[in-house]
């Protein structure tokens, strides 16, 4: 059987804020180091990576390994009942075809069990070869958030560019254009606020802005955010899981025709 | 003019 109890259920919450909207079925592949999870979205331009290692959990048992079939709309469905101070226990049995989550409010006067249906999905993984990238920047997850907000109102597109000194992000619309530079910038007090940026060289790239937008619904679960960039390769957009493991979105470059 | 290819043209099934 699979049983994992994690203290901190309010960052499972999350991790499903962030990918619901991008993916609609996908399976929750679990092994005795933790789950792992892998998909693409519905036009197979993006994809999202996470793990969360038996480590980060208080409790985790996972007998044999298991692909556990989600629709992610109906979990986050499930997880909405869960409070943000709940700790939340996932099980499910070897041969079954449910997975149950139970909530236990913070002083344990509450306990609630949710049972939801499973289903069988066939997934193709990809394989992620290990890149050097050309180009690592770190940044405020808040700001990375804010810059692709504002110019999605302007243009469909953003060439993100970045140098030694720091990553600009540039669109175009109809209405005008616009142009954002954040410079690496490590004399902050809080380490949260800091961009940095590692460079092999200079590197620029053109993403569709829709995605990135989605990408930064997973926000709430890292104060900072790492964009990896290489020519002509996706981007990696990497969520650090405190303690538990990362939630990384890739996104194909836009090319010229 | 760009075009968006997809991701499995970076990254070859496992």
């Amino acid at each position: 059987m699979f049983e994992g109890r994690l203290l901190q259920g309010s960052l499972l919450k999350k991790v499903l804020e962030a990918i619901k909207d991008l993916v609609t079925d996908t399976n929750f592949d679990c092994s005795e180091t933790g789950i792992a999870l892998q998909a693409m979205d519905s036009s197979h331009v993006a994809l999202v990576s996470l793990l969360l290692k038996d480590t980060g959990f208080d409790h985790f048992r996972c007998d044999r390994n298991l692909a556990l079939g989600i629709n992610l709309q109906n979990m986050s469905k499930m997880l909405k009942c869960a409070g943000n101070d709940d700790i939340i226990t996932l099980k499910a049995e070897d041969e079954g075809d449910t997975i149950t989550f139970m909530f236990e409010s913070p002083n344990q006067d509450k306990i609630s069990d949710f049972e939801m249906k499973l289903m069988d999905i066939d997934s193709e993984h990809l394989g992620i070869p290990d890149t050097d990238y050309q180009a690592i920047v770190t940044m405020p997850s808040a700001e990375f958030q804010r810059i692709v907000r504002d110019l999605s109102s302007i243009g469909d597109t953003a060439v993100i560019g970045v140098t030694k000194e720091g990553i600009s992000f540039s669109t175009g619309g109809d209405i005008g254009k616009a142009n954002i530079v954040c410079r690496q910038n490590t004399n902050v007090d809080k380490e949260e606020d800091q961009t940095t940026v590692e460079i092999h060289e200079p590197v620029s790239l053109t993403f569709a802005l829709r995605y990135l937008n989605s990408f930064t619904k997973a926000t709430a679960l890292s104060p900072q955010v790492t964009l990896s960039l290489s020519k002509e390769l996706p981007i990696v957009v990497e969520y650090k899981i405190e303690k538990m493991g990362f939630l990384r979105f890739y996104l194909a470059p836009k090319i010229e025709e | 003019k760009t075009h968006q290819p997809a991701i499995s043209r970076f990254f070859a099934p496992k």
